[in-house]
């Protein structure tokens, strides 16, 4: 289960916070995964008291109510990746960066499919750089794209472009994975399928024997 | 003198039962600041043992509070096995557009608890609004922790008098409110900004907690 309070003192009308609150959401808590599982409890709550005397933010499409929501994705996507970050048995986060869909929602939910892969997650666990299953998560997503246009890094080294897999240095490519779980840094995969505008991001962990171990001891 | 510097130290030793998560920001026209839920103009928070947790001492009861009617928003589970705090925090929204609080639970999720767990979501709602002099409908409610088993709900009322005194406009306030508010979680998590809007400084701070069955999927 995930829980979130959220507080700030801008002055904002009722309608415009609560659309704002479910756009952030929808950017960061409901873009992570340690384990597939959604929990019953799930719940974020925000509240603005108004009291730092700002202007007014009446509607959604003036500066003021942009500047509130990107920092309102800001928080709440510090907050996110800080809990896949902390997965359970985790060792590293993974953020999954995706481009080249037709709009934000196909690219977040290309990114989410990849994060929640247990295949990738293991990978990642095992540090190996295994593309392919990067690729097959990208491609059960039910967003469709051009194979041809595939291109998938792990950090800076290109795995995958055009569709067709690269002569890479594997011992680099495990290296950064070696060197993130032992730092308990992130891990980015980043992901192209073609030339639309749409990006989006999603978090996630590794996939270790821990996770097995807490939770075949947490009982219902 | 000595119960209340206990208590003030009992604060930071709550505050400081897990070790703070590194949270990343993206860049942005904002700094970081430090305060969680706190850091925004009129909220208060606490978190103190009242005795839910199943084993061990850590804190497991939190409360957010704002001075003034705060304009309210939530995003919940689309789980249709949703827990009682989230058929009736939907419900709270519904009637009101304003909160003054949100009291938090760990150790019970009071999900599939049926009827009796509803009502002791009601029933803790209600004691915490009488002892606030706020109306039912202003208290939101979250739990967190086993499904299937309602909330000790005794431990939780009697433990309300000291959480209500234990709610502080510091960061202390807002960390130990973030550590009450965990399960399996290694670290707490909590931030703030403060950037512009306008010309006004504005603050966003929050918490959170979460480290397994995670896969949100909130509207």
């Amino acid at each position: 289960t995930m829980l979130g309070v959220i507080t700030t003192d801008a002055v904002v009308d009722s309608d415009v916070w609560r659309k704002m609150v479910q756009v952030a959401v929808s950017r960061s808590f409901n873009q992570i995964t340690v384990d597939g599982d959604t929990s019953t409890n799930d719940t974020v709550i925000a509240l603005a008291s108004g009291l730092s005397g700002a202007s007014r933010i009446s509607n959604l499409n003036g500066p003021e109510a942009s500047q509130l929501q990107s920092c309102l994705d800001a928080v709440m996507q510090g907050l996110a990746k800080s809990i896949a970050w902390d997965g359970e048995g985790a060792t590293c986060l993974i953020e999954v960066s995706v481009k080249g869909t037709s709009d934000e929602a196909e690219a977040a939910k290309v990114a989410r499919s990849v994060a929640s892969s247990s295949l990738v997650k293991a990978a990642v666990y095992g540090r190996d750089p295994n593309w392919g299953r990067i690729a097959c998560a990208a491609g059960y997503a039910t967003v469709p794209f051009n194979l041809s246009k595939l291109q998938i890094s792990l950090g800076d080294i290109l795995l995958m472009d055009g569709g067709q897999p690269l002569p890479f240095d594997r011992a680099a490519a495990s290296s950064y994975l070696q060197r993130a779980g032992e730092e308990h840094g992130t891990v980015e995969i980043r992901i192209s399928v073609g030339d639309g505008p749409g990006e989006g991001k999603a978090w996630g962990c590794d996939l270790s024997y821990d996770y097995v171990k807490i939770n075949a001891e947490y009982t219902t | 003198m000595s119960s209340v510097a206990t208590d003030a130290v009992k604060d930071v030793l709550a505050a400081n039962y897990i070790p703070a998560a590194p949270i990343l920001i993206p860049e942005g026209p904002w700094q970081q600041i430090s305060g969680g839920v706190t850091a925004a103009k009129g909220f208060k928070a606490a978190g103190i043992y009242g005795g839910l947790r199943a084993q061990g001492e850590k804190p497991d009861l939190a409360l957010v509070s704002c001075d003034v009617d705060a304009i309210s928003a939530g995003a919940f589970t689309t789980n249709v096995v949703a827990a009682a705090p989230v058929v009736y925090c939907k419900q709270a929204l519904e009637k009101s557009k304003t909160a003054r609080a949100v009291l938090i639970n760990a150790g019970q999720a009071n999900a599939a608890t049926g009827d009796a767990g509803f009502q002791d979501v009601i029933e803790c709602a209600s004691s915490l609004a009488e002892m606030l002099q706020l109306r039912q409908k202003e208290i939101l409610i979250e739990s967190t922790g086993v499904i299937g088993h309602r909330i000790k709900k005794k431990a939780l009322l009697e433990a309300l008098p000291k959480l209500v005194g234990s709610l502080s406009s510091t960061i202390e306030g807002a960390d130990s409110a973030a550590v009450a508010i965990t399960t399996t979680d290694l670290v707490r998590k909590s931030v703030a900004i403060e950037s512009k809007v306008g010309e006004t400084c504005i603050r966003v701070g929050g918490m959170a907690k979460g480290s397994g069955m995670i896969h949100p999927n909130m509207a």
